[in-house]
């Protein structure tokens, strides 16, 4: 999966891609003072596609509002919500929204998930449906978060970490291994880090193909821009 | 286009040129801000991938902003500042199979105009035929003056001339205005503003898509044409009448996993059709893969009508399946063609050709790109002609490309679209029919220099070769010129001598319209081969042909794979002055565009501030 920070106010986004073994779950958002978890599981293709690259995608999340006593999985064939010990469960198939007093939900048939936590964060939650007999790729989602703000300082994860905001400087463009592809140096949490221009795409206006977002890419699993290295995310159950 | 009611499009002219299939294009449009404010006015054309961009001017209250060619390099630095503030935005784009979009915007003062004027040039080619000049039109509203005007020049004669647009109702029809004489034609389509209108008080207009003359010249006996103007000389052989050369092919069809579903099944449909075209004194094999090879049969057939229906019959079961192997199909193919000479099975006088569709990579076998190329140029030793398909997205266009050029072939891209078979089908009615084979064009060493390629491995029916050099002497009176090649029957061998055109006597009534276009059509040719010759030949060719391209590109300006132009803006109210450049894609960089996927890194074609409205940070994570 690629992740993207966009940064409006420098007219900029930094992204990555983290690749594991399919089957892995990371950790994306962890706030042990509002009690918020956000894990996602990731899986690989169907089988090694013909250029030999084994891709992977998040196909399910568990979500834990901890004070709010909400828990949600998501994942490419349905959607469960868990709140005072009953369980509702809703289809992608259906458009439908359900509003509590601590959770809202929305779902907009095939498409999205939009995802409102009382007092902390909005995120939606994107369907890709692949072609069901596609020789390689299967169903995917994708995590966006719309609003952040409430969560408290101590925040981390793969995208948590990056909230509160990120420091960095791009100094030093040249040529890089591609001639219209230019590298440069990125001063970031300390270090100096090898970049590269280059896009991801941002699928939420347009779930079939996506914005071009231009962003500076780090390389290695976002080596050097994330806290330690992809690995220290990795937990063993999605809850 | 701007904010639709501020601005006033005053006029939107096409005004191209072709003397001898070197078509010179000018887009114009000038536009006033009726505005109270200023704002940003945009410029959007389309243009031929085949054509180089010229030159680009603005003009901004009685100001002139022109654009400048320079080495890639140096141009950007020009914008590094600008990207490493994370602002981008591409001034050429693709557009469809054959189109690129050169989009550029501008702020205006309030009450006053803009002209942008966009140049470019290339080199018509003829396919099945015929030559093509297709223009795009896409003027958001009605335009008070509206004009497409094409003057051909072509001292040959002009066979045939068609006109059509995708937008031409019979309302619009009348209004295509034809002239032709012998060796001159002149078109021109000029509708008023309410015959623009899509109804009588309406804002929409019919003005909206292909405009498409599509012609061709009488073909010259024996020696071909050859104009000498101003120093320069182009020589076209394409003779009429020329029995074809009965051909050996062999189908290496991919069907690994990847081609499943659509692929496959156009696939299947091109081969049907391709195989009732064959001749019947053509031999032609299938060859199927996935990470296994599979023959149809272990040598090639006649194609009798038997043998035809047969293979029908078989290529009905081709399905997907597996991984993909090309070194080992296409060397089978090899090897089948060898041992089938050597056997003497295939005719003295017949050509040798191998034809690889495939979509994917290599993921089977050998699987190093530049190992297959070794391989397949040290099996082919030059003997046969390799074309290659590639079907979509994810084949890695540049491998097949170059592999065809080093075996005397070409390469294709195949889009998916409804129309693939149709693609297949005429990429294979292109190449299908061989008149001639080892074709030499010579001249004189000591009367020429600076020669295009003057040997062609086969002239194919509907198409010709170019060549074009400078004479050593400018006074000379008479260039002798002979060409050698093998034709069906007989080897063809003809010479003669080719003098100066007087063009006052060709075209008394023009004015002095021709200029340098022998010269101009010359360096694009050069250049062309040079680009190509910077892909596949050895590292040190490949070092001088880039260099000597490049050089030529900035002498004669025109924007390149190597080259940009850069335009400098007017500054803006923020005191801002970011260059424009507009770049010359290359095919790797349109199939990339198209192919779209999440992380890969973007041609830095031209950084300008792209975003004008705040919005909050995201933060996400999704699929490639």
């Amino acid at each position: 999966p690629h992740f993207m920070i966009e940064l409006p106010d420098r007219g900029d986004a930094l992204c990555f891609n983290i690749n594991d073994k399919p089957g892995t779950i990371f950790t994306l958002v962890r706030d042990p003072e509002s009690g918020i978890l956000v894990n996602g599981q990731i899986i690989g293709d169907k089988k090694i596609p013909p250029d030999g690259k084994i891709n992977t995608y998040f196909w399910r999340f568990g979500i834990i509002h901890q004070t709010l006593g909400v828990r949600l999985e998501v994942s490419t064939r349905e959607i469960s919500v868990f709140q005072d010990g009953k369980r509702v469960k809703l289809l992608w198939s259906d458009t439908a929204s359900l509003k509590g007093p601590n959770v809202d939900l929305l779902v907009t048939k095939d498409r999205s998930l939009t995802v409102t936590l009382k007092d902390s964060v909005k995120f939606v939650i994107l369907l890709h449906k692949v072609w069901e007999k596609h020789p390689y790729h299967r169903d995917y989602l994708g995590f966006y978060t719309l609003d952040s703000h409430l969560l408290s300082p101590s925040v981390h994860g793969l995208l948590g970490q990056f909230y509160h905001g990120i420091e960095y400087e791009v100094t030093d463009l040249r040529p890089g291994e591609v001639p219209e592809k230019p590298d440069a140096t990125m001063y970031v949490k300390g270090q100096e880090l090898n970049v590269t221009r280059g896009w991801q795409r941002d699928f939420r206006r347009d779930v079939k193909n996506g914005e071009n977002v231009p962003c500076w890419f780090i390389h290695s699993n976002g080596t050097g821009l994330i806290d330690g290295d992809e690995t220290d995310y990795i937990v063993s159950g999605l809850f | 286009s701007a904010n639709e009611g501020k601005v006033e499009v005053h006029s939107v002219t096409v005004d191209c040129k072709v003397t001898s299939r070197f078509a010179h294009t000018v887009m114009t449009s000038r536009a006033l801000n009726k505005a109270n404010s200023s704002q940003e006015i945009f410029f959007e054309v389309e243009l031929p991938k085949t054509a180089f961009i010229t030159n680009f001017s603005m003009e901004i209250e009685g100001q002139v902003y022109v654009g400048e060619v320079k080495e890639k390099e140096k141009a950007k630095k020009q914008y590094e500042k600008a990207v490493s503030s994370g602002q981008t935005a591409g001034l050429v784009k693709v557009s469809g199979r054959k189109m690129e979009k050169f989009s550029v915007s501008v702020n205006v003062a309030a009450k006053s105009n803009v002209t942008f004027v966009l140049t470019y040039e290339e080199l018509l080619q003829r396919k099945l035929g015929q030559y093509e000049i297709l223009t795009r039109v896409k003027p958001k509203t009605p335009v008070n003056e509206f004009q497409i005007v094409a003057d051909i020049y072509e001292p040959q004669g002009i066979a045939f001339i068609d006109v059509h647009a995708t937008f031409l109702s019979n309302d619009l029809l009348p209004l295509v205005e034809k002239t032709v004489t012998e060796k001159k034609a002149h078109i021109s389509f000029s509708p008023t503003m309410e015959q623009q209108r899509t109804c009588p008080s309406c804002d929409g207009t019919l003005i909206d898509g292909d405009f498409i003359i599509k012609y061709d010249v009488n073909r010259a006996k024996n020696l071909g044409d050859i104009q000498i103007v101003n120093g320069y000389f182009v020589h076209f052989f394409a003779p009429p009448d020329l029995p074809r050369v009965p051909k050996n092919v062999v189908f290496v069809i991919d069907r690994s996993g990847s081609m499943s579903g659509k692929k496959i099944a156009q696939t299947r449909e091109a081969l049907l059709e391709i195989l009732k075209d064959l001749h019947e004194e053509d031999f032609f094999a299938l060859i199927e893969f996935d990470h296994m090879v599979s023959p149809w049969r272990q040598s090639l057939s006649k194609a009798t009508k038997d043998n035809v229906a047969e293979a029908m019959k078989h290529v009905h079961k081709l399905r997907d399946m597996g991984a993909t192997n090309i070194n080992d199909a296409v060397l089978r193919a090899v090897s089948m063609l060898v041992k089938d000479r050597q056997a003497k099975r295939l005719p003295d006088r017949s050509v040798d050709m191998i034809i690889l569709l495939t979509d994917g990579m290599p993921n089977s076998g050998e699987s190093n790109l530049g190992k297959i190329q070794e391989n397949v140029q040290s099996a082919i030793g030059g003997n046969m002609s390799l074309f290659c398909l590639g079907f979509g997205n994810d084949v890695d266009y540049s491998f097949l490309d170059v592999m065809s050029k080093q075996n005397k072939g070409l390469a294709r891209r195949i889009y998916e679209a409804s129309d693939a078979t149709m693609q297949l089908q005429g990429f294979y009615e292109e190449v299908s029919s061989p008149l001639l084979s080892e074709v030499d064009l010579r001249y004189p060493d000591n009367a020429v220099e600076f020669l295009t390629t003057n040997h062609f491995s086969q002239l194919f029916n509907g198409s010709e070769i170019v060549v074009a050099g400078r004479l050593t002497d400018n006074d000379l009176d008479n260039l002798l010129v002979e060409v050698f090649g093998q034709g069906f029957e007989d080897d063809f061998k003809v010479q003669g001598q080719a003098s100066a055109s007087n063009w006052d006597v060709i075209y008394p009534d023009e004015e002095y319209i021709f200029g340098d276009f022998t010269e101009r059509l010359w360096a694009y040719l050069t250049i062309q081969q040079l680009l190509e010759k910077s892909k596949s030949g050895s590292p040190d060719e490949k070092v001088n042909a880039t260099a000597k391209a490049l050089e030529m590109s900035l002498q004669y300006s025109f924007v390149t794979p190597l080259t940009s132009m850069v335009v400098t803006k007017p500054e803006t109210e923020d005191g801002t002055d970011s260059p424009l450049i507009a770049d010359k894609l290359t095919e790797e960089q349109r199939q990339q565009a198209e192919r779209g996927q999440a992380h890969q890194l973007a041609s830095p074609a031209l950084y300008t501030r792209t975003h004008a409205y705040q919005s909050p940070p995201t933060y996400f994570v999704d699929g490639d």
